[in-house]
This record gives structure tokens, C-alpha cells and sequence, in this order.
């Protein structure tokens, strides 16, 4: 049995919006920890982890660890009939082949319950190992959607390259180049609108602008997005889920042939 | 053109 309700339930609104057009089906694993999912794009060049521990639930029972398979499409039309005030309670017995997803809105006046079939997916689960980034840059998550938006009107690509004067976001198209550098700043009276830069090696690497902009689709997730870089590993693109968890993308690098 | 990676040749398969 399988029971976790959360009381903000906008949050699984905003992942599924921010992860559906990238993986199409992929397995939610429920255990002590929490609810998480491991998924590639189909082409292999991305990946999606997302950690909802358990303690940000407000009831959070799972007898046994339990993997589902949904199609993500479909999980997120279903959340798109919660409001955005609702708590979302998700439901399943074990070995059952469907999921249930409850919306209760603020004051009870509104309950509402969907059923979703589950489906069996062969997917491959890869380890990730703990890696030192040579640059970790923690910026405004709206300034990175911003940036990547702007690029991709220039070019396919984009080279993000870290050193001591910043970080430089650079592409090139048929019409022409851009180059966009970002200083460290932390003079900023908000904490969510800093820039910070930690840098142990100077590091610059190629990747698709597309995948990028992708991932920007977390944005409403977070204030602030790190992103994790070392040269000869994908990039990590990271968004915190207040006191949960974390959504996280990694992109292979484009490499010179 | 650099060629795109593929995410399974830098994490392996659990």
C-alpha cells in the first residue's frame, strides 16, 4: 500500500510540466526515502533525477518498495485537473496495475480522484557517481531561462565556459554570434537574485541549446539553479525543490570529433 | 560540428 500526500500539491504540478515533453514514460520509485524517478530522453543524451524525500510529505506511507510505470503525458494531464492550491494525495496498491491521484481543494469543499493505469517500462537504471565540479555557478533560475531562450534564436549550441571573469554563455548561428558573460554578484539584496561563481578550474564545454531549454521549463520550481560543470562530464542543471528534494538534468556534452 | 554525447558512456548501467 502505497499513500503519500502532499500538501502543496502545485509542486508535482510544476515537475511533471517540467519534465513531459523530455521523457515520455519512465518509472516512479517509492521507498522509505521517498518518491523518485531516474529517466532518459529516447535519444540518450539526457537524463531526469528527481528526489521528493518523504519527510516533505505531510503522510507518506509506503509498505514496501514499489516502482510504477506511467507514462508522463498522461500523469501530468491528470495533475493539470488539481488546482494549484489543492493537495494531491497518490494512491496504489500493492501489485495493482493502476495509480490514483486524489485533489482536495484547501477547505474540502472540492474532492476529486483520477485513476491512471500503470504500464510496465524496461527502463535502465545508471549510476551516478559523486563527482567534484571544476565550476559550480548558482544563478537566478529565470536569468538561465532567459539566456538560453535568447541563444537559441542565434544558434543550436551553446558554450559555457567558466573563469576567474565570470561565466561567458556563447553561440553561433547563421546570422551572426552572441556572448553573454555574467559576473559573480552577491552585492544583491536578495538572496535569490545573487550569482555565484566556484571555480577550481577554469572549464568550458558545448551542448545543445535545445535540451537546455528544455530543462528550463523547472523554472517555477525554484528561485535559483545551479549548474555543475567539469570538463569531459555532462553538466548538471539543478533545481532545488523547496525542503523536498531536488530536479536535476544531466546533458552529454557535445564533443569534437 | 562536435558530436552530440551519449549520456550511457559516462554513467554505466547499475
Amino acid at each position: 500500500m502505497l499513500e503519500l500526500r502532499l500538501v502543496q500539491g502545485s509542486l508535482l504540478k510544476k515537475v511533471m510540466e517540467s519534465i513531459k515533453d523530455l521523457v515520455n514514460d519512465a518509472n516512479f520509485d517509492c521507498s522509505a526515502t521517498g518518491f523518485s524517478l531516474q529517466a532518459m530522453d529516447s535519444s540518450h543524451v539526457a537524463l531526469v533525477s528527481l528526489l521528493l524525500r518523504s519527510e516533505g510529505f505531510e503522510h507518506y506511507r509506503c509498505d514496501r518498495n514499489l516502482s510504477m510505470g506511467m507514462n508522463l503525458g498522461n500523469m501530468a494531464k491528470m495533475l493539470k485537473c488539481a488546482g494549484n492550491d489543492d493537495i494531491v494525495t497518490v494512491k496504489a496498491d500493492d501489485g495493482g496495475d493502476c495509480v490514483t491521484f486524489m485533489f482536495e481543494s484547501p477547505n474540502q469543499d472540492k474532492i476529486a480522484d483520477f485513476e491512471m493505469k500503470l504500464m510496465d517500462i524496461d527502463s535502465e537504471h545508471l549510476g551516478i557517481p559523486e563527482a567534484e565540479y571544476e565550476a559550480i555557478v548558482r544563478m537566478p533560475s529565470a536569468e538561465f531561462a532567459r539566456i538560453c531562450k535568447d541563444l537559441s534564436t542565434i544558434g543550436d549550441t551553446v558554450v559555457i565556459s567558466v573563469t576567474k571573469e565570470g561565466v561567458k554563455f556563447s553561440t553561433r548561428g547563421d546570422i551572426g554570434t552572441a556572448n553573454i558573460v555574467l559576473r559573480q554578484n552577491t552585492s544583491v539584496d536578495k538572496p535569490e537574485e545573487a550569482t555565484i561563481i566556484e571555480m577550481e578550474t577554469p572549464v568550458s564545454l558545448t551542448f545543445a541549446l535545445r535540451y537546455m531549454n528544455s530543462f528550463t521549463k523547472a523554472t517555477p520550481l525554484a528561485s535559483q539553479v545551479t549548474v555543475s560543470l567539469s570538463s569531459e562530464l555532462p553538466v548538471v542543471v539543478e533545481y532545488k525543490i523547496a525542503e523536498m528534494g531536488y530536479l536535476r538534468f544531466y546533458l552529454a556534452p557535445k564533443i569534437e570529433e | 560540428d562536435p558530436k552530440q554525447g551519449n549520456i550511457m558512456s559516462f554513467f554505466k548501467k547499475k
